[in-house]
């Protein structure tokens, strides 16, 4: 473990309690996509397929059962919780996100670490979480007004992986052999899809005026 | 050995 990683993990924390506190003191979920948060709950129930094989950490489990455990929380309220889900952009939230399963899942057969149903889904969470933000960056451009709350979240998601690639180049100077280019390619690829929201939440930010996305 | 396949990370 190191400082980059730690950072990237506790980034990825705030976010989602910033979203979960969003949704219970609001009882209101506009401005977030349903579509990215049941991508994310794919994310992680196929990435930690090793939960009850291999024990890294209680760090590393008590980890991943939290993100498992609120990520489904988060679309089952959106779905199901009888005042959340009035609030749900329905008709703005239409990102065809099979194309992302599908895209990531054939992916993931031809390059993956080794083939087995491990690994294979394994990198399959990995891909597809570099893309599962989409439909929620094409949501709040569509809803024109980010409300704090929501673009607070985004912004987190985002920052956590880039402290993740500080945490890979480390990584890779200090332990001999380490190599992660599946984690790192998509970390890139992933980090960069929020270069234009970061770029639109600073100039926000030092404004100090509401985060618009140009349509 | 320990294989580097290990997933040590989130």
């Amino acid at each position: 473990m190191n400082i980059f990683r730690l950072a990237g993990d506790m980034t990825h924390l705030i976010s989602v309690l910033v979203l979960l506190l969003k949704i219970y003191a609001t009882k209101s979920c506009s401005g977030i996509s349903l579509k990215t948060q049941e991508l994310y709950a794919i994310v992680f129930v196929t990435r930690y397929l090793d939960l009850f094989t291999d024990f890294i950490s209680l760090y590393n489990t008590v980890m991943k059962l939290v993100f498992i455990g609120s990520s489904l929380a988060i679309v089952w309220c959106m779905r199901y919780h009888r005042v959340v889900r009035r609030s749900y952009d329905r008709e703005l939230d239409t990102f065809r996100y099979w194309i992302l399963l599908g895209v990531s899942f054939i992916l993931a057969l031809v390059l993956h670490e080794k083939f087995t149903l491990q690994e294979v889904f394994w990198a399959f969470s990995i891909y597809l979480e570099a893309v599962a933000i989409l439909p929620q960056l094409v949501l709040l451009q569509r809803s024109g007004n980010v409300d704090n709350l929501a673009g607070q979240y985004v912004f987190f998601l985002g920052a956590y992986r880039a402290f993740y690639i500080l945490n890979w180049i480390y990584r890779y100077l200090t332990e001999q052999r380490f190599t992660r280019w599946i984690s790192c390619v998509s970390g890139l690829v992933q980090t960069a899809l929020y270069a234009d929201f970061f770029y639109y939440y600073f100039i926000s930010w030092k404004n100090n005026a509401k985060l618009q996305l140009p349509a | 050995t320990q294989t580097d396949s290990v997933k040590d990370e989130l």
